[in-house]
């Protein structure tokens, strides 16, 4: 028996759109810790890992560890009908091959459910070691989010440089190349919007800047959004979702052959 | 030309 409630069950809807279109089906994975998922886009160069913490939710029972295959395009179609402040709870029992999704208005007088048919959904778990950035960046979302759709409009890749005078994105395309910096930032009336760079080591990376974009849905989740740079490994970005876990991006670099 | 990896390149199956 598995029974989810999660208060602000907007936070839900907004991870769906921010996953949906990377990953198309997915595990999501039930145990005493929390709501998990990860799962790799097809073409394996971007992995998602998302969680949400058991305490989070308002009510959490999760009898034993279940994983349920779910074609995310449809769970976001079902999460779509819930309202911005609707309470949502997800429901399934042992063995059943659907899941229940029960929203609540905030005033309790309208209350619907769906279910949707599980799927079998072959995936395999990687294991992401602990490891040392050589830099951390973290900045407004809608910051990083403008940065990468303007540079998409110019080129495919995106060069990511730390140095001691901040961060570098540079694209080049046809018509031309840009370059952004954003220098470490402290001196903002609200701490959400300070542009904060940590650098143990300079690092430059390359990556496709659709995956950027792809990982920029996740802005509606957080003021914030942290990148993880070290030569080498897969860049971090990552959402954190308030009081209940976050939302990573991985993604592999290119690499000069 | 530089080439992109994929994500179990560096992360391992488990």
């Amino acid at each position: 028996m598995l029974e989810l409630r999660l208060v602000q069950g907007s936070l839900l809807k907004k991870v769906l759109e921010a996953i949906k279109d990377l990953v198309t089906d997915a595990n999501f994975d039930c145990s005493a810790t929390g709501f998990s998922l990860q799962a790799m886009d097809s073409s394996h160069v971007a992995l998602v890992s998302l969680l949400l913490r058991s305490e989070g939710f308002e009510h959490y029972r999760c009898d034993r560890n279940i994983s349920m295959g779910m074609n995310l395009n449809n769970m976001a179609k079902m999460l779509k009908c819930a309202g911005n402040d609707d309470i949502i709870t997800l429901k399934a029992d042992d063995g059943s091959d659907t899941v229940t999704f029960m929203f609540e208005s905030p005033t309790q007088d309208k209350i619907s459910d769906f279910e949707m048919k599980l799927m079998d959904v072959d995936s395999e778990h990687l294991g992401i070691p602990e490891a040392e950035y050589h830099a951390i960046v973290r900045m407004p979302s809608t910051e990083f989010a403008r940065i990468c759709k303007d540079l998409s409009s110019i080129g495919d890749t995106v060069v990511i440089s730390v140095t001691k005078e901040g961060v570098k994105f540079s694209t080049s395309g046809d018509i031309g190349t840009a370059n952004v910096v954003c220098r470490q930032n402290t001196t903002v009336d609200k701490p959400e919007d300070a542009t904060i760079v940590e650098m143990n080591e300079p690092v430059s990376l390359t990556f496709a800047l659709r995956y950027f974009n792809s990982f920029t849905k996740g802005t509606p989740l957080s003021n914030t959004v942290t990148i993880s740079l070290s030569s080498e490994l897969p860049v971090v970005v990552e959402y954190k979702i308030a009081e209940m876990g976050h939302l990573r991006f991985y993604l592999a670099p290119k690499i000069e052959e | 030309g530089s080439k992109q990896y994929t994500i179990t390149r560096f992360f391992g199956k488990q």
